[in-house]
């Protein structure tokens, strides 16, 4: 465990804890993709199948049943307890084009062709494409909610901060995940575009809004 | 360089 690393996973953990916090106060699930959310689950549930096979701290054990519950009840929140105002239309991002090529892509670049392997990296190539129809919805719907920002910058944040913990391992420790590194680059990348939208207009008090 | 099958990260 280093800095970076830690700084990212409590990254992580504040981006649920501000998303469960939105729609808790608010009782709304407004400009939230429900679909984002369907994806994160598969991610965590597809990556943590390891929590059955191997054990590696109490901290990790924690933070995987802790990231496999918050998302399995947001996903409860959107869709059943505050499904009224979920907004559907906006969230119209086709995900099997998502989920169809990440799974044939995990199937032919993969460390090692065994089950859990797969699934594992299946689940980091799928992460890195999830927040998409978030992402998405925000340019249909041409507007985020502050709150909606600090939540995508806490997100995005998380993974840009593992790429700093991988250079750093790779140079304590030679430790190095080719699959993780790419995917975790790819992932980052598609937030610049918000990252840049954060820092000139959310951290100026404004909020996000596109021009028509 | 090492890859390990035991994933420690999150």
């Amino acid at each position: 465990m280093n800095i970076f690393r830690l700084c990212g996973d409590m990254s992580h953990l504040a981006a649920i804890i501000i998303l469960l916090l939105k729609m808790w106060k608010t009782r709304s699930v407004a400009g939230i993709s429900g679909k984002s959310q369907i994806l994160f689950a598969t991610v965590f549930t597809a990556r943590y199948l390891d929590l059955f096979t191997s054990f590696i701290s109490i901290y990790n054990t924690c933070m995987k049943v802790f990231f496999i519950g918050t998302v399995y009840f947001t996903i409860y929140l959107i869709y059943m307890k505050f499904k009224a105002t979920y907004d559907s239309n906006h969230d119209s991002f086709r995900v099997e084009f998502l989920i169809v090529p990440v799974g044939g892509l995990a199937f032919l670049v993969n460390h090692e062709f065994a089950p859990l392997e797969i699934i594992w990296t299946f689940s980091i190539y799928l992460e890195s494409v999830a927040i998409l129809p978030q992402l998405f919805m925000i340019s249909k719907t041409g507007e985020a909610e502050t709150i909606t920002s600090h939540y995508l910058f806490a997100l995005g944040s998380y993974r840009a901060l593992y790429l700093c913990n991988w250079i750093y391992r790779y140079y304590a420790e030679g430790f190095f995940d080719l699959i993780a590194v790419v995917a975790g680059v790819v992932q980052t990348i598609l937030y610049c575009d918000f990252f840049y939208l954060y820092i000139t207009k959310v951290m100026k008090g404004k909020k996000i809004s596109l021009p028509a | 360089t090492q890859h390990t099958s035991i994933k420690d990260e999150l």
